[in-house]
């Protein structure tokens, strides 16, 4: 699911701004 | 915190879990209360609206396109922020996200909508459904600006608003979860919180019940939404594949 989903994944481990 | 709630969880527990996500939904909506109540009455021209209708189809969904990824960048923070999220295994917050994140777009446009004119605030201004005659899916529209001024009828507080979507949100009845006892036992508290917040703010004893109704019909928008976006790109391919943004595509198509 991480690899399909790359950039959700991105969004969800960047830190909260 | 000695009162207990339902499920003996603490009322002081309830209350906190209700102003984190109150905070999380003020701290990530893409307009404050004031900024909205302030656009209000600020309507697209005739000429306005003669130009959204003139617009090419591909360069209108294109626009709608860009419009909701915004948005749904907005619900990933607000998702982030709420305690107990994150804390959730990576598949069940992608999952949750992937399958929630329109249903929580869809119910935050009911901040941005005037049930008084039927308008709802996009590009600056608001305006009609007929400033989306040419993406070609006035089912579509039409089901959401009807969604929309259904919950304005409920009249919800900004409280219940995040509350409400942060229940949509964290939701077990999505499929693949693998962690679903985990996730059941965050909606149950969130769920508490609303059903509390929603007894002290309306004399109505149905109201949430009423606002819970309305689940099964963002469910079948977000079906819409998904048909009408495969039907315009078996026309228009290249519009979906070069030009729509990379997480709109990662997320439904």
């Amino acid at each position: 699911l991480k690899e399909k989903h790359k950039i959700l994944h991105q969004l969800l481990q960047n830190s909260t701004s | 915190d000695i009162q207990l709630g339902p499920n003996n969880v603490s009322m002081g527990e309830l209350d906190r879990i209700a102003q984190n996500i109150i905070k999380s939904h003020l701290e990530t909506c893409q307009y404050t209360t004031e900024e909205l109540q302030q656009l209000a009455w600020q309507t697209h021209s005739y000429e306005e609206v003669k130009m959204f209708q003139g617009k090419p189809r591909d360069v209108l969904w294109q626009q709608c396109a860009i419009q909701i990824t915004h948005a749904i960048q907005y619900v990933v923070e607000f998702a982030k922020r709420i305690s107990g999220f994150m804390e959730l295994c990576q598949n069940d917050q992608i999952l949750l996200l992937k399958s929630g994140c329109l249903e929580v777009v869809l119910v935050r446009m009911c901040r941005a909508f005037n049930p008084l004119n039927n308008t709802v605030l996009f590009e600056g201004k608001y305006g009609g459904m007929q400033m989306f005659k040419a993406l070609g899916c006035d089912d579509l529209v039409s089901a959401v600006f009807d969604f929309a001024k259904s919950l304005c009828a409920l009249q919800l507080t900004e409280e219940e608003i995040a509350l409400f979507s942060a229940a949509v949100l964290i939701s077990t009845d999505r499929p693949w979860l693998m962690e679903p006892r985990k996730v059941q036992k965050l909606q149950e508290k969130i769920y508490f919180a609303l059903q509390h917040i929603m007894q002290k703010n309306h004399m109505d004893e149905d109201a949430l019940a009423k606002l819970i109704s309305r689940i099964p019909t963002l469910s079948a928008l977000c079906t819409l939404h998904t048909e009408e976006l495969q039907a315009f790109q078996q026309l228009h391919p290249e519009t979906v594949n070069v030009l729509f943004p990379p997480l709109y595509k990662e997320l439904f198509n």
